[in-house]
């Protein structure tokens, strides 16, 4: 008499559970309501700033003094901030020294 | 004003690679 004893075990269904995160992906940034309202990804201070340097024909751009003077009720370090970011995007470009900005679009 | 050129071109630059 054969006795056949069946090994247990082994197939268990181990189902592997892939866990599932709520898409909270946020890319971050966009529009953030009406008071704030982004014109080709810039503010209405950056855009304001953008658009006085690129009406400047001067060879060596506009001053950061000029644009205080002509943006009236403007906090300067809005106006520095609005210019580094513009720089660092690549719309404008530092000519004689720091503090005179040309439009990449001039020319 | 070999500066200013310089930094022109790397506005440029910068602006190009923001567009991509």
């Amino acid at each position: 008499n054969k006795v056949q004893t069946m090994p247990a075990g082994g197939g268990a269904s181990h189902g592997l559970t892939t866990p599932v995160r709520p898409g909270t992906a946020d890319m971050g940034g966009g529009y953030t309501g009406a008071s704030d309202m982004y014109v080709n990804g810039l503010t209405p201070h950056q855009s304001q700033v953008l658009n006085l340097i690129k009406s400047c024909r001067a060879a060596e751009g506009m001053s950061i003094q000029e644009l205080k003077n002509r943006l009236k009720g403007m906090n300067i370090m809005t106006i520095k901030q609005a210019v580094e970011f513009l720089s660092n995007e690549g719309h404008i470009y530092s000519t004689v020294d720091e503090d005179h900005y040309r439009s990449t679009d001039a020319d | 004003m070999e500066r200013i050129r310089k930094n022109k071109e790397a506005a440029l630059q910068r602006l190009a690679s923001r567009n991509i």
